[in-house]
Parts: structure tokens; sequence; C-alpha cells
């Protein structure tokens, strides 16, 4: 059973990269160009400056993620799933090696852009944060059930442009409540800035819910 | 071997669809809520009144885009894909089996919202047609190019609001022409109706290359 070796193999992540090294891991994961990279952009610029930061980023194809990560000082894997549509513990696996593990505090997974595939394929984050932008349109959230449920927070992003698309905020955010009752949402602006706060705040949480 | 079995059923699903029933089938794919059901909804409006139409279409889960066509009153397939990424040959050819291949002029296939996994699973449409939009970022052709290559035309949707994420269009079909030089693209408003006529001209010219 292929998803319970993949299942396992997280676990050990985990186990290596948050308990052994003390390491706080978050998965950012969502729709194409909902704005994960931005978001984790956005944090990494708020960071304290003795904050050391590690990066794996999966994408399709490129570098094109990577390259902006990099341009912020951090240090940076890049994955290309190519015809694999998600990241899973392996590529991970094999992607921490080009990292300094015993340098880094933090580290940021951005998974491939994709609301299907990597609901079944845990990484071994403290937090999966599953990003959707509102110009998707509001029907997102209930179109994709599992995926919600799979993940700890959910981030609607891009609400500057809500208007655009006549999104309605409120409706996306109480299918959230209906989907993953436990789930927190946060509203975002990558792109201004809005809701790092909150969305920072839930993070720093989620380092301390087992230590 | 999966993927010849698929594209054989595929192949059968064009000669018994499109030759034996003289159905023109156009395929709809791209990212989540990049307009794809918007921009069908636009040509089922400008259809003239004789035309008969009939969609399949897949979502994870539930029935938001089926619905909206259904108030368009043609006929309708629902297919929920559940953890299956992409239609296959075999979920369309049992969505046929709620329409009538014999009323039917025109046939609509929008897929899951997926830049991956729908590369390769033609499902023998006359014309596959990828929907992104330019909120999505600019830099999403170069990111995916084999799901660029696996299709006919390219759309770029939602161009009224590209400014507000900064996409370059020029650079976004300079893309698609380095990654796909035979490739059109369209640039549309699925909202504001802009862009419709060239596109259905394309799917028109698709109808006829082969009779
Ligand atoms: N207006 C607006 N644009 C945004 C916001 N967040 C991101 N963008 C823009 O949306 C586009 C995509 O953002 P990215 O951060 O690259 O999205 P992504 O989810 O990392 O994309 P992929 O990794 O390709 O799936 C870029 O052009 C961003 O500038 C936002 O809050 N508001
Ligand atoms: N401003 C603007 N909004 C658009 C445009 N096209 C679609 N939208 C909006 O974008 C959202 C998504 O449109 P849909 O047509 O549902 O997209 P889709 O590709 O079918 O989505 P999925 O089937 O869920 O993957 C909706 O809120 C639409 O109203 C456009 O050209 N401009
Ligand atoms: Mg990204
Ligand atoms: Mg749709
Ligand atoms: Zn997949
Ligand atoms: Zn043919």
């Amino acid at each position: 059973d292929i998803l319970a070796q993949f299942a396992e193999q997280a676990d050990d992540l985990h186990e290596r990269v948050v308990h052994d090294h003390g390491i706080f891991v978050a998965e950012f994961l969502g729709a194409t160009g909902s704005g994960k990279t931005r978001l984790i952009e956005r944090l990494i610029e708020r960071a304290p400056d003795d904050e050391e930061i590690g990066v794996i980023v999966g994408d399709v194809a490129g570098e094109d993620d990577a390259t902006r990560f990099r341009e912020l000082g951090v240090s940076v894997a890049n994955v290309n799933t190519g015809k694999e549509c998600h990241l899973d513990p392996g590529l991970v696996e094999d992607a921490l090696a080009e990292l300094d593990l015993d340098a880094l505090d933090t580290l940021y997974i951005e998974n491939v852009g994709n609301m299907v595939c990597p609901a079944d394929f845990p990484l071994g984050a403290q937090a999966r944060v599953l990003v959707v932008s509102a110009t998707e349109g509001d029907d997102v959230v209930r179109k994709h059930p599992l995926l919600f449920q799979a993940c700890d927070g959910a981030v609607i992003n891009k609400v500057d442009i809500a208007d655009a698309v006549n999104a309605d905020l409120d409706l996306m955010e109480s299918d959230v409540s209906e989907i993953a009752p436990e789930m927190p949402t946060f509203r975002t602006s990558a792109e201004h800035g809005d809701g790092l706060d909150d969305l920072a705040g839930y993070l720093e949480e989620r380092g301390h819910v087992h230590a």
C-alpha cells in the first residue's frame, strides 16, 4: 500500500526535521497561481534577521519560484515534479539533502499547484496551509472538500480583487467551516501584505502545539 | 499499458461521437477557476437556437457547474471524479450514456480544474482548449509545458483583470509560441464576452479539419 508507505515516510521526516532538528515546518499547497509563493515571500520578508529559513519548492518545470526565494537570501531546494502531480515524501527527502538542517530554524515547503492530488500525500509538516484565491470563484471550497479536510489552515488570498469576480468571501469562509469545522480561515492579500499577521500568528501557534 | 488503453478508448469515442454521429466535440481543460465554465456558458449563449448542445462536466465533487449549464437549457452529464484527478475516456463513455447522441450537434467536455494530470488523457475531442487566467500569474505557461504541448488551442482568460496581478499578456503569448509553436492563443474575458468571436471561429475551423 503505497499511501501507507508514504504516510510512514512522512512521519519519519517529521520526526527527523521537526523533533531531532527542532525546525518548524509548514507546507503550502493549493490552486495554480493562488499566491503560495507570494505568501511565503511575505513571511520570509517579515522574519527576524537571525531566523534561518529554508524552502523546498515543487513545480512541474523550471526554477521560477526557486529563483524568487533565492533572491530573498534563503536556502532553496527546487524539485521538478514533471508528470508527478504532487510532492511526495520521497522527493522531499531528496530535497532535504540539499539543505543544512543543523542551520535551519524554519522550513517552508511549497507544493505543486494542484487542488486534487496533494490531499493524500502529507509531507511531515506541522501545518498544511491550503491557499486558494478569491479570483478562482467562491465555489472553490465546496468543490474540493477532501483537500480542505486534509489540511490544517485555509487561506483565501487576493481579497483585494475579490470584487472583480464577485467572490463572496463570507460564503467561502462558511463553506470552510461547514466542510472542516475546526479549520481556521485567513483572508489575505499577499500583494498588499494584508492578513499576514494573523497567518504568521497561526503558524507560530502550530509550531508550539507539540514542542 | 493503461495510457495506451485509454488512448485507444479515446479514439473509439472520437470515431463514435464525431464520425458516426457527426457531433462536434471540444474539450476545455485548465487551472482551477480559470473560467472554463464561463467560457462554455458564453459559447452556449451565442449558439443558434437550433444547435443542440450537450455538456459533460467533471468536478471533484458537487453539481455546481452542471447546474449552471442546465440553467441554459442544454443537456448535461455530471461526473464526480473524487480522488481521480482528471477525466478519462471510461468516465466520458459512461457519461455519454446519459446523453441523446442522435439529437446532439455539439458536445462540450469540461475537465476537472488541474494543470498537470489531464495532459496524458485525451478524451476524443476535435479540439483540446487549455484555459488559464491572467490572474494565475504570467509564468503559468512556461511552468506547464507538457500540458500546453498536449492541447490544440490556448485561452488566456480574465484579461479584464490582468493588471491586478501585473500579468504581461504578450509574455504569456510568446511563451506559448515558444513551447508550442503551432498553438494559437486567444485572449478572452468570459465575464465581459470579449474574445469569444475568435475562439468560436477557431472551434468552427477545428470542426471542419476533418469532416
Ligand atoms: N492582486 C493580487 N495579486 C496577487 C496576490 N497574491 C499573489 N498575486 C499575484 O498572483 C500571481 C501568482 O502568485 P504566486 O505567488 O506566483 O502564486 P503561486 O500559488 O505560488 O503559483 P504556482 O506556484 O505557480 O502555483 C502573481 O502574479 C502574483 O503577483 C494578491 O493577494 N493580490
Ligand atoms: N473578471 C473576470 N472574472 C471571470 C472571468 N471568467 C470567469 N470569471 C470568474 O471567475 C470565477 C471562476 O469562473 P468559472 O467559469 O467557474 O471557472 P472554471 O474554470 O469553470 O472553474 P472550475 O470548474 O471550478 O475549475 C467565477 O467567479 C467567474 O465569474 C473573466 O474573464 N473576468
Ligand atoms: Mg509558486
Ligand atoms: Mg467549471
Ligand atoms: Zn494527479
Ligand atoms: Zn476524426
